[in-house]
């Protein structure tokens, strides 16, 4: 499982890792992937997230950590958020969040490796990866190198995110890793002051596409500027909403 | 100029290289950067759009083009959108639209090398180039390789994109490549009952962004249900709005 130079490989138990992915950029993935170990640990189970996007990491800004992680004999040491869940990205090794980090292919794939070897992760219920946007050297390095248990798959109501995010499932089919089942996200908005429930990015046939790969269709979330908001001041772990709940039930 | 195995790097005969990036997925970068080029075409400019997300490609469906690029002792002929655009992706070379492209840094490095040198472009007034998300192997080769006049960011209003969008601008100082200037798409949204106008995701500080990088802030684009329903027919050639013409004037 691991070819760790600490000893931390040999010592974490994990018992499940879910990658959250969708080919697809700004579907909601990683806010998904945050919200996905926000509701497992609201349930007393240990969590971890594992943000998998190098050069445009986001679940430190959305679970409000900034402390980076220490060294210990038994690894590197992962920081926590207030309510407990435990975070690896490569933000919080930057002196600021907005530096660029303009790596290629391989230093994706051995930060990649690290955060899976040597990072002291200790018993976890379940490790959330977020994955970057696209079918490259992240997707390949996580499903490759990781023992992932499923993935979810994240997209939103356009043809064009489809399109994008049937790529993605189609990767996974390639490399045998199965589909927990597939979220639309921003599939309605409602108006504050009308109250009114309308679509803004059309009907998406994301039914259809869990049909043709034989996969739970787990839900609608609508866009909620709450969520927004919480996530931009680090505090996604006050979200609370009922498509929320009933895609984490 | 060029590495070129075909006469095409010779003979192109490229004025302008505009680039559209944004570091973050799912800002509208390349609807605008399709746009960028309708506005441009409009205008009686010859263009050519070159679409450098290797394993997310957006630009064919957009401009609802489905012919593949056919092989001339020039070199690789694009083909045209219904308004004469020239094209040149991956997703012009796949049986389906939704295949995956599971492919490391130095295809994706190839590809773009590729779609540069041995495509022959012709005479064009301005090549707009289409970036994917990340500071990556694609981005690096498009700033190394190809002979870029500035860069069109794209953000939202959102902190967490506004994040991911600066350390773009970074990339493109730490590179030396010119910023043309920043847009902030998805500003706002007009609801289609009551016809207030509200925001989704917050007020953005991107005037402070393009204040910080030293570039024109070069406007804001609301979020509007046509352009996503034209853009998934492809059929973005069609669109028309007041913010657009604002941006391309
Ligand atoms: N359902 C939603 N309602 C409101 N805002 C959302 C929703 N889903 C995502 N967002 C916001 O949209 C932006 C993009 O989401 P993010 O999770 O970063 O997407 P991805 O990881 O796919 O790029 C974030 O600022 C996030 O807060
Ligand atoms: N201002 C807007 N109003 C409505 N839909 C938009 C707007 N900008 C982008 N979209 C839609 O959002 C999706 C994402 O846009 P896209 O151009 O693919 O973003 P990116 O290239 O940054 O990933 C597309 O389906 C597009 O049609
Ligand atoms: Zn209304």
């Amino acid at each position: 499982q691991s070819q760790s130079n600490s000893p931390a490989g040999n010592l974490n138990r994990v018992k499940s890792v879910i990658a959250v992915m969708s080919g697809k950029g700004g579907v909601g993935k990683s806010t998904i992937a945050a919200m996905l170990a926000v509701g497992l640990r609201r349930k007393g189970r240990r969590v971890g997230v594992l943000d998998s996007d190098i050069t445009g990491p986001s679940i430190p800004k959305l679970l409000g950590v900034r402390e980076p992680p220490t060294m210990s004999p038994l690894g590197i040491m992962p920081p926590q958020s207030s309510t407990g869940i435990k975070i690896m990205s490569i933000n919080l090794m930057l002196e600021d969040e907005e530096q660029a980090v303009i790596w290629r292919g391989p230093m994706i794939t051995s930060a990649i490796n690290q955060f899976w070897n040597d990072v002291f992760w200790g018993d976890l219920d379940a490790l959330v990866v977020d994955m970057p946007p696209g079918t490259s050297d992240a997707a390949l390095t996580v499903m490759q190198s990781l023992p992932v248990t499923g993935i979810i798959l994240v997209t939103s109501p356009q043809d064009l995110a489809g399109m994008v995010v049937r790529k993605a499932a189609h990767m996974a089919e390639h490399l045998n890793t199965p589909l927990v089942g597939l979220v639309e996200n921003m599939s309605y908005v409602i108006c504050p002051h009308c109250g009114e429930r309308y679509t803004l990015f059309g009907k998406g046939d994301t039914r259809a596409m869990a049909d043709a790969f034989n996969t739970p269709f787990l839900g609608e979330i609508g866009i909620d500027p709450q969520m927004a908001e919480l996530g931009d001041r680090g505090a996604i772990e006050q979200y609370d909403s009922e498509d929320f709940n009933a895609l984490i039930a």
